[in-house]
């Protein structure tokens, strides 16, 4: 399944992404991937079984994504870090 | 029966994310 194997793929590069601390890239990513992955859950033929895995990972991209999302808005507002002389 | 197989979906990493001052 295409959609299915893209959806992982973008899964998989928003972790690596989240691990190398490229928060914004794997920001995007994830929020990609569930797309994809919502897309194959509503429309592609799934077992049940599958479909549950698909969800339940989503809720888990989803709720990394807005960690995320917080950290990049905190990390936009606070001031530069002060230079010590 | 096809499609029940288990699907093998990326983990989301457990690092928690740097704090901001």
């Amino acid at each position: 399944n295409n959609n299915l194997q893209k959806a992982i793929d973008l899964a998989s590069k928003a972790a690596q992404e989240d691990k190398a601390e490229n928060y914004e890239e794997a920001l995007r990513l994830y929020q990609h991937a569930v797309q994809y992955f919502l897309h194959v859950v509503k429309y592609e033929a799934q077992g049940d079984k599958a479909k549950q895995s698909i969800r339940a990972k989503c809720a888990e991209y989803l709720d990394r994504a807005e960690k995320l999302k917080e950290y990049l808005k905190k990390k936009e507002k606070a001031p530069a870090k002060p230079v010590k002389e | 029966t096809q499609g029940d197989a288990d699907l093998e979906l990326p983990e989301v990493p457990e690092e928690e994310l740097p704090e901001v001052p």
